[in-house]
């Protein structure tokens, strides 16, 4: 399953 | 990181400390709209709430803070301080904040990534900053002057979100499954809605004149 996207950015 | 990524936060930064010079060093916030304020800083709660469940680096956690510290710290200046909140524009500032709130909250409920509280409360975040700068775009229109430091606020404001859409091209291109498409589309929507003030704001730098926004 696709990691989720990380919320990386700001 | 990468320098689109990194410049965008510096010019958030940037703005965000031009707006309490402005208000710390004149003592007045007149030409600032409190409901673009509040907005921001509802849009940074909703958007922090990881900020103590996910660690994702010294940078990201300490930006988080300021941004969060600081967007309340003007809200608090601009309705409790005695002397500041004397200069609020509180009759230009009329724009219905409250239908920016409910309707980016129902639009969160439709699309998100996935239908949590906190990936709701993410998109939500996402939508409203999108549309935040509106009641300050519109009290600059009714006050028709611009002054220099309110200017430069919401030039590096929009700067910012400019700075972003290059980096979610550059990830695009070089991360193979980046994708994040409701804050690429919602950050295209809030740079346009900068387009006109840019315009306005380079014309009167070229002219080195005084910023005129047509009433």
């Amino acid at each position: 399953a696709q990691k989720e996207q990380e919320k990386d950015e700001l | 990181m990468n320098i689109f990524r990194l410049a965008g936060d510096m010019t958030h930064l940037l703005s965000i400390i031009v707006l309490l010079l402005k208000i710390y060093a004149t003592k007045s916030c007149s030409g600032i709209s409190l409901k673009t304020q509040e907005l921001y800083a509802l849009v940074f709660l909703a958007r922090y709430l990881d900020l103590f469940t996910d660690f994702i680096s010294v940078y990201n956690t300490i930006m988080k803070v300021v941004f969060i510290a600081s967007s309340l710290a003007i809200v608090w200046c601009m309705r409790l301080h005695p002397l500041v909140k004397r200069s609020y524009d509180k009759e230009l500032d009329t724009f219905r904040h409250y239908f920016l709130i409910g309707g980016t909250f129902v639009l969160a409920l439709v699309l998100n990534e996935k239908f949590t509280l906190q990936e709701i409360l993410w998109a939500f975040s996402i939508y409203l900053e999108a549309v935040a700068i509106l009641p300050q775009l519109v009290l600059l229109q009714r006050s028709g002057n611009v002054d220099n430091l309110t200017g430069q606020y919401v030039f590096f404001l929009g700067a910012y979100r400019a700075f972003y859409i290059l980096n979610w091209i550059y990830r695009y291109l070089t991360e193979p499954r980046f994708t994040r498409w409701i804050a690429c589309v919602s950050g295209i929507v809030q740079t346009g809605i900068y387009a006109d003030f840019f315009y306005y704001y380079f014309i009167s730098w070229k002219n080195n004149s005084k910023l005129k926004l047509p009433a």
